[in-house]
Parts: C-alpha cells; structure tokens; sequence
C-alpha cells in the first residue's frame, strides 16, 4: 500500500509534471539582428 | 493458474468495483491513437521518435522541442555575407541597409518581417516588400498582391475593388490565392 | 558570509550570460577570474559554489513570475556546468571526478529539497537542470566534438563522452520513483528525454544499455510495487501509459533493445500487464518482414529464419548460480537424481507476494525458471547448427524431457511458469521461437502426461489466450501457434472439460 506522503508526493509530481517546453533548449542572450524601431502599430507585435 | 482466472478480464464487470484487475494494464488500450501521438508510423518507411521524443504524456507534448541537430562549422562563419563584417549579419539603420535587403526572397523578407517585430529589420523589410507590389493589410496582419492574371474591378465609389489576390499565410507559411473584396483603407 | 558572496559571483554570472552570447570571450574571462579568485579553485569552494548558485536558482524559480523566463538561473548553472567539463586543465581531479563532484551537490540540493518541502517540492528546476545538461552536452558531442578547436581537449571528450553518460544514468538511478515520489514523473520524462534516450541506445558497443535496463527496471519495480489489484492509483495509471508509450517508442526506434533484454524485462514486469508484455515480446527485428501467422499452410519448418538463433545480451543462467551445473549435467545425461536437484533448487526461502491474475504470490522463483527455459533454447539453438532436426525436434531428447519432467513432477505453479516462460520465448521467427513451439504442441496432446494431460492442456491454453484476448500487438510465435492448435484435427478445444464449463473461454473459442 502506498504510505499517505508518498501518495500526496505523487499526486503533486503529477501536477509539476514538465511539458515539453521544461525539456527544450536553454534561453539565451542572442544578439539581436537590429536594433529597435519604432514600427507600425499594424504591425505583428510579438515574434 | 488455470484457464478461470482469465474470466474477470474477460468479463467486463458493469460496475468498476467488481473489476479484479485494472484492465487498462492487463487487456489495455487500442494503442492506435498513442502509436500516432507518437508518429508511428508516419509513411510506409519507419522513421526514428525518440530523437524528437516531447514527453512521455501526448498531453505534455505541448509544442514541438528543438531536435538534435548540428550547425556544421561552414554554415557559421561565412565572411562578407551582404557585405556584412559579422556573421549572421545586422541591421541597424534603414539608410545604409536597405540595398543589402533587396537581396532577399519574398519568403525572407517575409520571416524577418514576422520575426523581428518592432525593430529595424522589420522596417526594411516593409519598405522591400511594398517596393515589389506587396501591400500590408492591417486588420489581416497579413500580406498580399495583386494576382497577374487578372484585373480586380474597382467599385462605384472607387474606395475597394473586388479580384483576385496572392495572400502570404504566415500560419501555414506558403502564397495562397484568394477572391477578395479589397477596401483600399484597410491597407498600408 | 562566504555564501552570500558566492550568490553575488553567480548572480554577476547570470547577468552576464543575459548580455553576450555563451561563446563570447568575456564568459572566459569570468570563469578564469573565479578560478584566480579562489571560487572555483579547489573542490571544497566548487562544491561550496554550486550549492550556493543552485539553492539560489531554485528558490528564484520559486519566486519569478510563471509567465515569464523562469528558468534564467537555471540555464546559467547548466551553462556554467558544462563549460567547466570542458575548459578545465583537469590537472588535480579528473573530469569524471568533477562531473561526480556536480552531480552529488545536484543530489544534495535536491534531495534536501525534495525532503524538507514535501508536498510543496516542485520538481521542475531539478528536471530542467539535467534536461539542460543532456541538452548542452550532446550539442557539445556532435560529430564528435567537431566544435572543439584544440585537439587534446577534442580527444579526452570524446574518451569521456560514454563516461558522461554513464555517471549520468547512475544519479538517475539514484533518483528514481521510489526513492523520490515527488520527481517521478520529472524521472520518466528525463529517462526517455530526446537527448538521453536515444543515446544510450545507441552508445558504441551497446555500452549504455546496461545503465538503461537499470533504469527501466527501476520504472518497473516502482509500478510493480504500487499496482494493486483492486485498485490503481490515478498517478500510478498515469506513470503506466507514459512508460507504455516510451517502450513502443523503443521498440520502433532500438527493437533490438526489447529483443536482446527481454528476460530481464520479463524478470520485473508486473505480472498483470499483458499488453506491455506484449509489447516488448512482439518486437521484431528492424530489416525483418513477419509472414501472415494466420496463413494455413505457413510452416515453421521452411522459414529460413527459424534457423536463425536470436541474440541475447547476456546467458540468463550465469556461472554464479547454482542450477547451472546440473541442468548442463542434466541436458548432457538426464538422470533422476540431477532432475531432483533443480527441482529443490527452483524453490525460494519466501513466499514472493506478486499481483498475478488468478495468484497473489509464488513459492517458486520465477526468474531462476526463466533462466532454465532460455538457458535450454539458447542450448537448442546452439546444437541446431550442428546436430539433425530430428535428434532437436524430439520428445526424447534431452531438453525435451526436462522441461517435461519439471512441469510432470512440479507442483502445478511450476506447471504454469514454465508453460508461461515457454510462451514468452514464442516471439519473431527465429529457432527458438520454432522449439518452443514444436515443444508446447507436442506437451499439448502428449499422452505420456497420463492423468495430468487434462490441467497441462489447461495451463497451456491459459498462458496463449491471455497473450491473445490482449489487444493488440500480438506476438508473432503465439499467434502463429494458436492458430495451428485451431486448425489441429488431435485436438477439439471445444470438447476439453475445462472449456466446456466456461462459457466466456468458450464463446471466445468457438468462433475461431
């Protein structure tokens, strides 16, 4: 039989469980291709 | 140990307290559904899924993870690119860098333009598109141009024409041809 | 205090890998300065860093925001991990020496972690952390270790490149379910990560399979141990169909992995998962087409490859154990007396408490008769290429007789192991697949059973249908098998006691 923390331990690494994103590579500073400008507000905002 | 104590599993009980055995695990599943979560098969030939392997849960499989891949060293320095010292090169001002953006393809133009949001490459790479007859549409967020083949008919009052247009998907990523009624303010 | 110094070092640390990029020069600056400045310069103030940089890095994934970059800490620390395998002269300790050193502090802040925070333990820090070193390393790896400029340096990696991965696999081990329910599905994930994974099946010389098997059967043990009859605990049926779908991954990508391990596998899975038994026992090799099972006149005998012998990663009856002696004496001269041996031997001093379907525990120790039954086929296999079919394929021979007599004089749950691991061995088309079925149809309708034929043929029928009511896949051997004994005029299984009063055995017979 599972012992009761053991359970609640389980129950709660289910709920931490990583997604894919937690296994892709590490962010890091990139250098940018350019720098800021002031843009269309039309325009896509977010890559 | 005999041919009894099969009848449990064979018997699907009504009730799930009756069931001795936790069937998922002894009769299982149609692992169809998972086999193709998994990309298997994906065509006839067997094609390798650990490599691009998200979770070991489809439903943690969110988005795609960046495979193994390798950057082979002649891929990274390559000197004089655009007439550019560095390598990958930047561009940092709309003056001096827009004749190294006409060198571009339309699908170039088109990535930088969604990918670099709110910077210089951005504006260059409007500046070139619309330079090759591409119009910006601002509610579409998307891209189009007229289709050669065919003059679109302007209306009455001369604020929209009707006809057929190239748009640039950026979801699917490729030129698509539509019929659209085009209002000309609704372009940039 | 010195650790509140150490924070500063790796706070200044992650501030800088936020402006440069990793290869910029100033990264090895820092790195120098921290060795000149006594951070890294011994183990004691490495180990004594670490420790700071990784409680701090976990506690600041704590902190930050969960929509935004929560793993900048993190990321530096693995960064700053592998940079350091690589860039160190490794004069005073040896590379191997130094990634322990790193894994052990890991272990450290994590078990303490996992301990003192209980139910509130996240384990995703921990996970990204050696998601990350996985990552850093085989993008170091690639080509082998083409990006490294100076040769020396390039060589050692590429020596230590199998070490990594086994030191690696080894605190992996360390850290399984069992030991850590709050990591567990962290573990799986991090078991069958795309960086791990594939690698260790693919090491030179298979030398990552060993750490792997580990590993699986830590994964088996944790559900063997907490899949009770009765009930399945929701998280537990969860761990299950994520190990179902890592093993179909590994029997598409590595069969060969499944088809040369599957006796240990067979050793630790749970007794009541058909279907992953099935799984793993029907995986066939990459180039092999499988002929249709069903098709009436298919004939083991004229299958080419039934003559070939399947490898094994490892002889199941080793030197070590004390049947081995006698069986080989056995199968060489069967006396009476050799057979009496092993049949005293098989037994175990405890009851071994098992959630079997129709049993709650063995008195038999089934991993040893599993070893006898492969043991003989690997025997068969062996003599096939020397000795006539005839002298092989034949009651009297002696690995014929043994395993009649173990199953004749043993009680009936030796009876049914036996029958049971002989049904395993029924996979792809190779030789032993061909004897072992030759051997049960034989057993089958052997009349030499007397008035034992009846539960033989019960036993038998058992441990093939609860193979085949599975859904799918099946194996090969079983269905080609089963569907011979339909097909077999000796035998009417409709008319055998046993399934005449079951109606459920027999509304399923009936229609084949």
């Amino acid at each position: 039989k599972m012992p009761d923390r053991m359970k609640a331990q389980l129950e709660s690494s289910l709920l931490n469980c990583p997604d894919s994103l937690d296994a892709d590579s590490p962010h890091f500073y990139r250098k940018p291709l350019s720098l800021p400008h002031p843009t269309s507000i039309f325009f896509p905002s977010e890559p | 140990f005999g041919l009894k104590a099969l009848v449990p599993l064979i018997r699907q009980e009504d009730h799930e307290s009756a069931q001795t055995y936790d069937s998922s695990m002894t009769l299982g599943a149609d692992l169809s559904s998972m086999l193709h979560s998994l990309g298997i098969p994906r065509d006839s030939k067997r094609h390798k899924v650990l490599y691009t392997f998200q979770s070991p849960w489809a439903e943690t499989s969110r988005s795609e993870v960046e495979p193994r891949f390798f950057i082979p060293e002649s891929f990274t320095n390559i000197p004089e690119v655009l007439q550019s010292q560095s390598t990958p090169p930047c561009f940092n001002s709309v003056q001096e860098d827009h004749q190294r953006v006409a060198l571009f393809q339309d699908e170039t133009l088109f990535y930088l333009f969604y990918k670099h949001p709110g910077t210089v490459i951005q504006e260059l790479t409007y500046l070139e598109l619309r330079k090759r007859n591409w119009r910006y549409h601002k509610t579409l967020k998307a891209w189009l141009t007229k289709d050669p083949k065919m003059e679109p008919a302007v209306s009455a009052d001369g604020l929209s024409e009707r006809g057929s247009y190239v748009f640039f998907d950026p979801q699917r990523w490729e030129k698509c041809q539509r019929d659209f009624l085009l209002f000309y303010n609704a372009i940039m | 205090t010195r650790k509140e110094r150490y924070f500063l070092v790796f706070t200044e640390w992650v501030k800088l890998l936020q402006r440069v990029e990793t290869d910029d020069i100033s990264t090895l600056v820092f790195i120098r300065q921290m060795m000149e400045k006594g951070v890294l310069s011994n183990s004691d103030s490495l180990i004594e860093f670490f420790k700071a940089a990784l409680e701090l890095s976990v506690f600041s994934f704590k902190e930050s925001d969960p929509t935004g970059e929560v793993f900048t800490t993190i990321d530096a620390i693995g960064k700053l991990i592998t940079k350091l395998l690589v860039l160190q002269a490794f004069s005073d300790i040896s590379r191997s020496e130094y990634f322990n050193i790193v894994l052990s502090v890991i272990a450290v802040v994590f078990a303490k972690d996992h301990e003192q925070k209980y139910v509130t333990f996240n384990e995703r820090p921990h996970f990204r952390l050696l998601s990350n070193l996985l990552y850093e390393w085989e993008v170091l790896r690639g080509h082998d270790f083409i990006k490294i400029s100076d040769n020396q340096t390039r060589r050692e990696l590429s020596e230590f490149d199998q070490e990594f991965y086994d030191i690696f696999s080894t605190y992996l081990h360390s850290l399984q379910p069992i030991a850590f329910p709050g990591f567990s599905f962290a573990w799986v994930t991090l078991i069958s990560h795309r960086m791990f994974l594939p690698t260790m099946l693919r090491l030179p010389k298979k030398s990552g399979w060993k750490n792997l098997m580990l590993l699986l059967i830590d994964l088996l043990n944790f559900l063997d141990t907490y899949t009770s009859k009765n009930e399945v605990s929701n998280a537990v049926s969860v761990v299950y169909k994520g190990a179902l779908r890592v093993f179909l991954g590994i029997s598409n990508d590595n069969p060969e992995f499944l088809i040369e391990n599957h006796l240990e596998f067979m050793n630790n899975l749970p007794p009541s998962y058909f279907q992953l038994k099935n799984v793993i026992l029907s995986s066939i090799p990459k180039k092999m087409m499988l002929p249709n099972p069903y098709d009436s006149n298919l004939s083991m005998e004229k299958l080419p490859a039934c003559q070939e012998l399947p490898e094994v990663f490892y002889d199941p009856i080793s030197d070590s154990s004390t049947l081995k002696k006698p069986v080989d004496n056995y199968l060489r001269i069967p006396t009476n007396s050799l057979l009496r041996t092993i049949l005293h031997g098989i037994y175990k001093t405890e009851y071994d408490i098992k959630n079997g379907v129709g049993y709650d525990l063995l008195a038999i120790d089934s991993n040893l008769v599993r070893a006898i039954v492969l043991h003989i086929g690997i025997e068969v296999g062996l003599e096939n290429q020397k000795m006539p079919y005839s002298a092989l394929f034949n009651a009297k021979s002696a690995y014929y007789t043994l395993l009649f007599n173990l199953i004749h004089e043993g009680t009936v749950e030796l009876k049914y192991q036996v029958v049971q691991v002989m049904a395993e061995q029924l996979r792809y088309p190779n030789i032993h697949t061909y004897w072992f079925s030759y051997v049960l149809k034989t057993m089958l309708t052997s009349k030499d059973w007397g008035e034992q034929l009846v539960d033989i043929q019960e036993i038998i029928l058992r441990s093939l249908l609860e193979r085949l009511i599975v859904n799918k896949p099946h194996a090969w051997g079983i269905s080609v098998l089963f569907s011979q004994i339909i097909r077999d005029k000796n035998i009417n299984l409709l008319e055998l006691p046993f399934v005449k009063n079951l109606p459920e055995i027999k509304n399923i017979l009936a229609p084949l």
